[in-house]
């Protein structure tokens, strides 16, 4: 009846809205944690006291160093064809302007494809990307690469349509990478209904020239810490089922979906095996990474220092992609592998969660997937999830008690088997 | 690079490891 046991402990019983709760304390005291600031370090301290306090094991914090970069203050001054104050977000790792700021005429563009067929009048231009939203995954690209596509070109800065597919006036953030060979711009997000106005007032014709002013600074790389805590295996304790999540998020909202939520389900699922009053006979291992956000800097230190023992994780799970509504797992791993997930989802279909889709991912496990871990990512409705990605909108009003409530049953029934299990997860 | 990887489990058929799964229902 463990799984039973789970459900109606997290689900209807003491335990439930506990991971909501104990999110919403923490997101409210706390606030926002970018990669170096205070916040994280404040985040950092605040974690390795609650999981000591909730009495796990081994609680422990592992070192890395991580990009420190500061937005500072910015704007966008629209000159022409009127006044208009653009609402930007800097992005991570750009540049800053000059005090003055770069005054510069824009160049509206809709793809890459359209820079390059129109690179010769980028130079010395502001160029505005008005990509339309495809997917998260193909529309980054412009996020990530536009300063250095438009850079090449001569242009002096880049402005970028936020990378959501529903806006109501809000820039949304995130990394972006400069090149070696190619000068350095400032660039920044704007909102998809700003794109939009430019690229109406460009196909008219309409000349549109912008003040851009950006304070953004980087600073050597910080200290920060991964953080860790354990419930240790009474039969394989050498053995591992890692579960994750990471605590660092961006400097706007409150950093409570992305990925907050995804840490505290996974904390949450040590609790209510600690509750119950089991122990796997593996190692069931709570990693809370930090500097995720700057492309997973703290699961890259963690992955260098840890490899030597590959041969003994059994899984790596990671919750990043929301915790909204949940269908059931995605999971990357060999058709054995994937047999055996669905026999566990299998269990879960008291709460009506059962599936088991290929593809299990995020960041912060990409590097033990590709050494053939299995590995499993939360399958949830993520229909708004990039509504609020990287955004002020990233709030706990985002939250939905219940619905982690049964996040947690999913992440800790996945969890709790695997470890328990009398054979590790077979590879290919 | 990482150590090679272990081969894990796979020494037990799956229907034993399903009979295993279904113990904790």
């Amino acid at each position: 009846g463990v799984v039973k046991d789970i459900i109606n402990l997290t689900v209807y019983g003491k335990a439930q809205n506990r991971s909501y709760n104990r999110l919403a304390l923490f997101t409210d005291t706390i606030g926002n944690r970018v990669s170096g600031s205070e916040n994280l370090n404040k985040a950092i301290k605040y974690m390795y006291n609650a999981l000591q306090s909730d009495k796990l094991e081994n609680v422990n914090l592992e070192p890395v160093k991580v990009p420190h970069w500061v937005r500072g203050e910015e704007s966008a001054m629209m000159l022409e064809p009127r006044n208009y104050s653009v609402v930007i977000l800097g992005l991570g790792s750009s540049i800053g302007t000059p005090p003055e700021g770069i005054t510069a005429e824009v160049l509206v563009v809709a793809s890459f494809d359209e820079l390059e067929k129109r690179a010769a009048e980028a130079k010395g231009k502001i160029v505005v990307y008005n990509q339309a939203f495809v997917n998260y995954g193909e529309t980054v690209q412009y996020r990530s690469f536009g300063a250095v596509r438009a850079a090449k070109h001569g242009a002096v800065a880049s402005l970028i349509r936020s990378i959501t597919p529903f806006s109501i006036s809000s820039p949304h953030t995130g990394w972006q990478d400069y090149s070696s060979d190619v000068p350095k711009i400032p660039t920044a997000c704007i909102t998809v209904e700003d794109a939009e106005m430019m690229a109406r007032m460009a196909s008219r014709g309409t000349k549109i020239v912008i003040n851009l002013k950006m304070g953004a600074k980087t600073y050597p790389d910080a200290d920060s810490f991964n953080t860790v805590a354990e419930i240790t295996g009474s039969k394989f304790p050498e053995q591992v089922v890692l579960i994750s999540g990471h605590l660092d998020s961006w400097d706007v909202g409150q950093g409570a979906m992305d990925d907050g939520a995804g840490a505290f389900i996974s904390w949450e699922a040590l609790s209510l095996i600690k509750d119950l009053g089991l122990r796997p006979k593996r190692t069931l291992r709570l990693v809370l990474w930090t500097g995720e956000e700057q492309g997973g800097v703290g699961a890259s230190q963690y992955y260098q220092l840890h490899k030597v023992n590959i041969s003994k994780y059994s899984l790596v799970m990671e919750s990043d992609i929301g915790t909204f509504a949940p269908f059931g797992i995605r999971f990357t791993g060999g058709d054995k592998a994937h047999a055996v997930m669905k026999a566990v989802m299998q269990l879960l279909k008291p709460i009506n969660v059962t599936s088991v889709d290929p593809y299990g991912e995020g960041t912060d496990i990409s590097y033990w997937l590709q050494a053939g871990v299995p590995g499993v990512s939360l399958n949830d409705d993520i229909s708004k999830y990039f509504w609020f990605h990287h955004s002020n909108g990233d709030t706990m009003s985002v939250q939905d008690p219940v619905q982690m409530n049964l996040c947690a049953a999913v992440w800790t029934t996945v969890s709790y088997i695997v470890a328990d299990m009398e054979e590790m997860l077979p590879r290919n | 690079k990482p150590m090679q990887v272990h081969s894990g489990g796979g020494e037990r058929s799956l229907e034993d490891i399903s009979m295993e799964i279904a113990g904790y229902s």
